[in-house]
């Protein structure tokens, strides 16, 4: 079973 | 005031084709420089950034910055009226509610007049950090498209691995599996054709296929894509920059100087396994 991230976990929001 | 004029009215016809089913609603943020759009999809799973230089337009005037929010389908749907062959020309007025879009046919004998309202949308912008990936595969767009049509077929990832030779994607699923590999190629006459891979380490990763297959509407935009990745970092570390980046240049088709304003990236967090 996969799971798949969230991209804003990824980048700084501004 | 912002006017903008674009002689190719085609390639916007393109670029909305290449996000109106992932994103809904997206400002557009107008400045000197340029055109320029950030949003996410509905889920918060992938991120898409366009850029059209101001330089790209046979005519481009913004004399102050301005953010034009609007519903994507709304624009592509008014866009679609537009002949392949016009010239598309968007028109704001300064603290306007409404964007106009005039598309002028060749022959200049005909010009069509659209209002679109805008919308004032709560966006959360992200800082895209500029670095570099470790792995970088540039291929030919039309076999992208057709590597993620045909493995959807298979299952609903594709674990992309990468050696400095070549390239593997494979699918699994309930049916079976399969997997499609590229060798890089040599330096030909058809830079288009080729298969162009830049790597500091060998990669493995997958990503979901649903969103690849999203991503591949950009084809016709261009006729290679850039895929950009960096190997796993361990869990702990920050993930910062494992993402993938599904990159097309936006160029215009002028046969005998063609040249790349703008381009329209796509972001992509790997899969991981639970």
């Amino acid at each position: 079973k996969c799971s798949q991230t969230r991209i804003d976990s990824f980048f700084k929001m501004m | 005031m912002f006017e903008a004029r674009l002689i190719q009215g085609s390639i916007l016809k393109k670029i909305l084709d290449a996000i109106k089913d992932l994103v809904t609603d997206a400002s557009w943020d107008c400045s000197p420089n340029g055109m320029s759009l950030q949003a996410m999809d509905t889920s918060h799973v992938s991120l898409v950034s366009v850029s059209l230089n101001s330089d790209g337009f046979d005519k481009y005037r913004c004399d102050r910055n301005l953010t034009l929010g609007m519903n994507l389908i709304s624009l592509s749907k008014i866009i679609k009226c537009a002949a392949n062959d016009d010239t598309i020309i968007i028109k704001a007025g300064d603290g306007g509610d409404k964007i106009t879009l005039l598309f002028e046919a060749q022959n200049e004998s005909e010009v069509a007049e659209y209002e679109i309202k805008l919308m004032n949308l709560d966006s959360e912008y992200l800082g895209i950090p500029d670095t570099t990936y470790n792995v970088t595969i540039k291929m030919p767009s039309n076999k992208f498209q057709r590597i993620c049509r045909d493995l959807s077929q298979i299952g609903d990832a594709v674990t992309i691995s990468c050696a400095k030779d070549g390239v593997r994607f494979g699918a699994a699923g309930d049916l079976g599996s399969g997997s499609i590999r590229l060798a890089q190629t040599a330096t030909s006459d058809k830079p288009e054709d080729s298969v162009t891979i830049s790597m500091q380490e060998a990669l493995c990763q997958s990503f979901a296929l649903k969103y690849l297959n999203h991503f591949a509407k950009a084809t016709p935009l261009s006729a290679q894509v850039t895929l950009s990745m960096s190997p796993d970092v361990p869990l702990g570390e920050p993930l910062l920059f494992n993402v993938c980046v599904v990159e097309y240049n936006i160029s215009d088709n002028d046969d005998e100087n063609p040249s790349t304003i703008g381009f329209i990236r796509y972001y992509l967090a790997p899969k991981i396994d639970d």
